[in-house]
């Protein structure tokens, strides 16, 4: 089973085997140059050796000879790097957590949390339209109040303008000159009954 | 398969940013 | 740190190959070669092994360059040291999408619970002192009406 290193990949930006793959074809063909190089040359040399017995097939199998040996040992040598570097520096330890995935340990919320935490929104969302909807209630409210009261008071001012208007011809408190008012239309009553007595 | 590593790494490495700038102007909507 | 144990680690990798590769070697494989030319065998061996060190060093360095390394590796030193004291595994993505994003949600998500009960306790407190002046208002209009009343049948 291949561990894709995807954590690893989140950090570096690339996987890590990519990389070691990346170094291992680089490094393998700077030897396969190289033994060209080396090829290359000695067949010049050669080929500059008046009467000279040795073919450049001989030379190639010397070379294929050198590279076989040499790319067994390339690649033992590299697995045993790949194996280091995938371990000690192209890793991420297991109890490692990159910065971007801090969160996740800080808010360890299970889908259920989540859904608890989505709901009181919801809840504290209506809550707040709910004390919106109350409060033009209570405004509507303290707008009508202000109407009645001015009702009210005109209707209060109302007594007062009569009482002020019976103080202004004199009867102080209604009730007395009231009173007084009824007793002396008794009076002029009797006084009236007498007097057409008298006149009959 | 190594794309498919790379793609699903670098998502999990950018993209709950770019998700959670979306929520939050979403939020911050709803509060307005 | 990693750096300094990735070019170890290459640099050890670099003289294994080239003791493997030995001239010992190269003479054995290039022997018809040798006899013709045995100070120049040399010198070939010793350019070539040479001028393969010098283009895997440079190999590694552009790898390095490449993919940004130095820095990614002291990046990486710093953040597990920070992390040495503790031992249990750490998370890890869960390879569910939307597992993972509501993870990364969840500041937000209690900032703006936050905000609503602030706002909440704001507008609470605004209708109960709008619940008061209404009830005072109310009490006040019942007291006006009594008093209207009173009037009334003092007249009456």
């Amino acid at each position: 089973s291949v561990d894709p290193m995807a954590y690893e990949a989140q950090f570096f930006g690339f996987t890590p085997q990519t990389c070691m793959q990346r170094i291992y074809i680089a490094f393998q063909d700077h030897l396969f140059d190289m033994m060209l190089v080396v090829e290359g040359v000695m067949l010049k040399k050669l080929h500059g050796v008046p009467g000279c017995k040795i073919s450049p097939s001989q030379i190639r199998k010397c070379t294929e000879k050198f590279l076989l040996f040499m790319k067994e040992h390339f690649d033992k040598l590299f697995s045993k790097m790949e194996k280091m570097l995938l371990q000690l520096v192209l890793n991420i330890p297991k109890n490692v957590l990159l910065p971007e995935d801090r969160v996740q340990e800080q808010y360890p919320y299970s889908q259920e949390e989540f859904q608890a935490l989505q709901d009181e929104l919801q809840q504290l969302q209506q809550q707040c339209r709910a004390e919106v909807a109350l409060q033009q209630e209570l405004l509507a409210e303290l707008e009508e109040q202000k109407v009645v009261k001015a009702e009210l008071e005109k209707i209060l001012q109302c007594f007062d303008d009569l009482e002020n208007i019976c103080r202004e011809h004199g009867a102080g408190n209604f009730k007395e000159s009231f009173a007084f008012l009824t007793q002396s239309s008794k009076k002029l009553q009797d006084v009236l009954k007498d007097v057409e007595e008298k006149s009959k | 398969f190594d794309e498919l590593i790379v793609e699903t790494a670098t998502r999990r490495k950018r993209w709950p940013k770019k998700i959670l700038v979306h929520a939050v102007q979403t939020m911050k909507a709803e509060q307005e | 740190g990693r750096a300094q144990v990735f070019s170890a680690v290459v640099d050890t990798f670099l003289e294994k190959l080239v003791a493997a590769g030995s001239y010992r070697r190269f003479v054995n494989c290039y022997r018809c070669f040798y006899k013709l030319q045995p100070q120049l065998t040399r010198s070939i061996y010793d350019q070539f092994i040479s001028q393969l060190q010098v283009s895997i060093k440079e190999e590694i360095q552009e790898v390095k360059n490449e993919g940004n390394l130095e820095e990614l590796f002291s990046s990486l030193d710093k953040i597990v040291e920070e992390a040495k004291d503790r031992e249990e595994p750490a998370w890890r993505p869960s390879g569910i999408p939307a597992q993972d994003v509501r993870g990364a949600l969840v500041p937000s998500v209690l900032q703006q619970r936050a905000h609503l009960r602030r706002a909440l306790r704001q507008r609470q407190g605004r209708s109960s002192s709008l619940a008061e002046a209404v009830l005072a208002g109310r009490h006040s209009i019942a007291e006006l009406q009594q008093l209207i009343q009173a009037r009334q049948q003092a007249w009456q």
